[in-house]
């Protein structure tokens, strides 16, 4: 119905607005309807960089579109929040800046969600409060073993 | 509604039985390129009802270890979790445990066959227990490898259909 | 033709064989045809990582996956090999060790290759002779600098 | 025939003519997200006939700067890349040449324009230059940001067309 979709986009776009300036240290995004009818219309985001124009997501970096996706998830996410979050590399394509923010955003929202991250990169690593490595030191077998960041590093686990 | 433990047997790479506990709330799971890590988020979609060719590979075998240059196939696959529900927050006739255990087991040539709390149950009874949490199958609770490239790439038809399923 | 086709194909292959065991330290990996009919088969890829099993490419890891499509890529250059080679991230999701297998292989290559790789990939800036810094501190304008690598370290270009 | 150095100016966010120099054989391009590594990859498959729709965007307007909060727009952009040719394998008419200079270039609202070594020319000799280098449509000497999660999930009949191509 069109009051049900007015209000999930409503909501999303939001939470949208809200999350891309935490990831990003500025800026902004919010969701755009595509076409005239609410029944049908497709949906797209447009965001505005930090000091940069306003442009569709197509047009950004290869981490920018990551992050900028990142927001959007969360915000879907928020829409019918589980008690648990499990996140498989997210910040592969994120620069040191970019994952300091993504991790910052992670550790506030984990006082209500439990994060559970499976990442190659050191800063990820260091956020975490709990750190479980994966070995397969019997070559198809794996095994679960307790790491610290130092031990993570050695497992050659950081890319 | 907290996730305490994921115990994995048989399940792809997990041969032996593997326990995973999960105390705190900033979790991070590290290890090389293919030992396994992201095996454990297949294992919590499969035996939240997910069918196997969603995950990777297309049969239930391929959920089975399929055997290494050490040790032969497994005969069986299975995959537990154990809520803590403390806070009564999963509904209805379970609202009362203090823990919440969801189980699923294959075997070779077999059906799967789901258990809570240790009581053989249908899939639609797992499904319905996560009613309401956030949890089930358009839920964004599991961000696989390569969802986040999915997503950008989405036209926006697409798109608006992931806003309304979510919902 | 026929002829044609499984020139390429055998040409490809070979290269494939060479190349899937320098990345991964072992293993083997070759193509298979799909089909019986030489003119409309198609082609897949099968591969052996050391210690595991036989399997199609899509059943490996993410890391994996994508280090058995640069021996792929490495393959089809091979066939055509052109002055220089320009690569885009393509280490973001292999883990130190595969990295470090990877820039030997660049290093080998590179006697006949000149090889330009945009990377925030620490190990990978340790292995180029040169560094080029990109910028933007006025915002939305790029601005080339050379850097080293703690300069690199330190305008955050590592992931 | 090495890539001396790639010259660019109001080519997406290069609006400064900025030229890059690359000695070495093992060049290594860094920096933070966004601000423009990527956009060095377009300019050279722009440079050597790439329409812009492969690139981001689909226009011949996305191709050059477009301002920022504190530039206003550039009226055209300009990629010259010099080779260096001292072995003679580029053929034909350039072989005498020690060095190759390709440049192309667009003003807004206008159609892009060709040349070598200075001289205006048509695509097509440009195009022409690079045949038998290895450079050209279907190589593999640029491998995108993307490419190789492309290539992953390329299915069998098209990952046939690739091969085919290539050689
Ligand atoms: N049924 C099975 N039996 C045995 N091994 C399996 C089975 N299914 C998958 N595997 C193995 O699991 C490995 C993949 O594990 P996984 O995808 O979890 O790796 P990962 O730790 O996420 O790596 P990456 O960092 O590269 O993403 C593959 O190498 C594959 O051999
Ligand atoms: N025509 C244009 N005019 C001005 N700026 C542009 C233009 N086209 C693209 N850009 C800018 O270039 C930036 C993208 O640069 P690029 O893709 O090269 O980043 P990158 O360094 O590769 O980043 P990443 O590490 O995230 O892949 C975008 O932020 C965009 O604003
Ligand atoms: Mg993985
Ligand atoms: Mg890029």
């Amino acid at each position: 119905t069109k009051d049900r979709f007015k209000n999930i986009f409503d909501r999303v776009n939001q939470r949208l607005q809200e999350m891309f300036p935490r990831l990003f240290g500025g800026g902004k995004a919010f969701l755009v309807m595509t076409g005239d009818d609410l029944l049908t219309t497709g949906i797209s985001i447009m965001a505005r960089l930090p000091g940069k124009r306003l442009s569709s997501i197509h047009l950004m970096s290869g981490g920018e579109k990551a992050l900028t996706a990142v927001a959007l998830v969360f915000s879907l996410f928020e829409l019918n929040p589980a008690p648990f979050c499990l996140l498989d590399e997210v910040d592969a394509p994120l620069d040191d800046a970019n994952v300091t923010r993504y991790c910052e955003l992670l550790k506030e929202m984990s006082e209500r969600v439990q994060f559970i991250s499976i990442t190659h990169n050191k800063n990820t690593m260091e956020y975490a409060n709990q750190l479980l490595g994966i070995t397969m030191s019997e070559p198809g077998v794996s095994r679960m073993v307790s790491v610290d960041i130092d031990e993570a590093v050695e497992m050659q686990a950081v890319s | 509604m907290r996730l305490n433990c994921v115990k994995l047997s048989g399940f792809k790479s997990f041969v032996d039985p593997t326990t995973f506990s999960f105390p705190s709330s900033m979790v991070g799971v590290v290890g090389p390129n293919g030992c396994g890590k992201s095996n454990i988020i297949d294992a919590v979609r499969w035996v939240m009802g997910e069918s196997s060719r969603h995950l990777r590979g297309n049969t239930m075998e391929d959920v089975i270890f399929n055997g290494s240059s050490t040790r032969s196939p497994a005969g069986q696959a299975s995959v537990e979790l154990v809520f803590d529900n403390s806070q009564g927050r999963l509904g209805g006739e379970y609202a009362a445990y203090t823990e919440i255990s969801v189980r699923r087991q294959v075997v070779r040539d077999g059906q799967s066959k789901y258990f809570l709390n240790g009581v053989q149950c249908r899939r639609k009874d797992i499904v319905s227990v996560f009613l309401g949490t956030g949890l089930g199958p358009n839920s964004y609770a599991i961000i696989e490898q390569g969802m986040i490239s999915r997503l950008i790439d989405t036209k926006p038809d697409e798109l608006r259909v992931y806003l309304e399923e979510a919902a």
